[in-house]
């Protein structure tokens, strides 16, 4: 399965993601997690080290793209996981999104997509346009990770109608919203309820998982026992589940500043 | 002089240069406020509304920029100033920049820019490209708003970077960086310090400035008196100043890591 996580920046995408595929590693399946934002620390906290990337790889190559082997940008891991960083393009020049997309392309043409149990694409969401919106064309489907707040929720709605755009040529479905920092959650279910989208879990403010990026290293290391492990088993779950058949509903833009203004 | 505002999203920019423009409006000077963030909510606070954008506009004209004329996106605010509102791209289709770069264009064709004392651009900063950066070409001038934290801290290098590839082909420098919500600048003074780059004033966590935002109201309405009105003074004081003659140092990426993850 091809999975797709979006979120605005700084959201938790990757504190989130990598922990995933750490438990779903530890119960024996092939994951392949790749990093699709310019931070390129999505992988951190599995490969203990900030892994090359494939930006640095195409410079090298002179960006001739077909020169670059699996070997030179997957990395394994202690924990199991093969890792890829994107990584981030020259600042103000060209497009944005354009090594996200390379490295899609790349992966796709290498055959890789299909060698895992599960793929994950862990993409920066504050736009989603140009190569950013690549994995959605690969994906069977996106989560998208929001805090009980104006700026991730009027974000998710954004990701929302870029999943649906691309649902018109592709078989990528939005599957859920993942709450991350809900010490509340009163915005996200106003915001699931009227999108008509299910909200798979809420992870708490969690000192545990802070310490895991900041640490480099997962939950599994810091805390066996942890509860957020059982939380994130409700995200293993979800992706076992059927897709529902309702399309979600994109939020006119004004609707949701007045949704935040009200309450 | 045009200056154009740059940070990572949910920073602070829009409700610092609202406030920033409504204290010059009230000294008398001729201000044009421009926001370039899909959020299209730059002005909300100047206008006590969420003004038409130029998005919705263009969608009227079917995109025939040439039909727009200044009245239609120019909007006059109760505290004097005029304010301009890009709007959002639609998701998921084509340049998440590019309406952007349009309102730009039509301003520079119609002539307005040249029309103000002051003319600020509010713009998106999380990733720099595309019509993003476009604002630059016409600034002499950009300050980055960021917090003491590494997600706004990694955004405003590459931020910085995109403006020294933009001062190869334009007059735009790097003038400073702005502080928000920093009750501490630790992290903040060593970016300035390491990137040769003026810390030009700290704002720190305000009830006052939360306020403002959500009731669309500037603190000259809330709290005429509020020291934050002093701090917001200082940011116009280092308008007045010229530029030091030292370039900005772009700060390698894994550097910046080492820098964070030692503290
Ligand atoms: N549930 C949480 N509780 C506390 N801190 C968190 C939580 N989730 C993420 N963080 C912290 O927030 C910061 C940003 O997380 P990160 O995963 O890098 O975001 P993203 O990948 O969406 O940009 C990190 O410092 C991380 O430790
Ligand atoms: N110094 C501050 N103290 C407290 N809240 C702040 C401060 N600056 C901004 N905020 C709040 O942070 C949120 C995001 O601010 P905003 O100006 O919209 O950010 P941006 O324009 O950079 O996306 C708003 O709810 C605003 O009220
Ligand atoms: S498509 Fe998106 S990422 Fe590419 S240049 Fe435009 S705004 Fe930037
Ligand atoms: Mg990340
Ligand atoms: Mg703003």
């Amino acid at each position: 399965m091809i999975v797709a996580f979006y979120g605005k920046g700084g959201i938790g995408k990757s504190t989130i993601v990598s922990n995933l595929s750490a438990l779903l590693a530890d119960k024996g399946r092939k994951v392949l997690q790749i990093g699709c934002d310019p931070k390129h620390d999505s992988t951190y906290a599995l490969a203990g080290y900030l892994v090359p990337t494939v930006t640095e790889l195409l410079a090298k190559k002179k960006f001739v793209s077909e020169r670059i082997s699996a070997e030179e940008i997957i990395f394994k891991t202690a924990c199991g996981v093969d890792v890829v960083e994107a990584g981030g393009p020259e600042a103000g020049k060209g497009c944005g999104g354009y090594v996200v997309g390379e490295t899609v392309e790349i992966l796709k043409r290498l055959g890789i997509l299909g060698q895992y149990d599960y793929v994950f694409f862990d993409v920066l969401g504050d736009i989603v346009c140009g190569g950013f919106a690549v994995p959605m064309q690969y994906s069977d489907r996106v989560y998208i990770i929001a805090g009980n707040d104006f700026d991730s929720i009027f974000a998710a709605n954004r990701i929302s109608a870029a999943v649906a755009e691309k649902g018109h040529f592709h078989t990528v479905r939005l599957a859920g919203i993942i709450g991350n920092r809900c010490d509340e959650a009163n915005f996200l279910e106003i915001f699931c309820k009227a999108s008509q989208v299910t909200l798979v879990t809420c992870i708490p403010t969690s000192e545990l998982l802070k310490k895991s990026r900041q640490e480099a290293k997962t939950i599994f290391d810091l805390s066996p026992k942890s509860k957020i492990i059982h939380l994130l088993g409700e995200i293993a779950a979800h992706l076992m589940k059927d897709l529902r058949s309702v399309n979600a509903r994109i939020i006119p833009e004004r609707e949701l500043f007045e949704i935040f203004a009200k309450e």
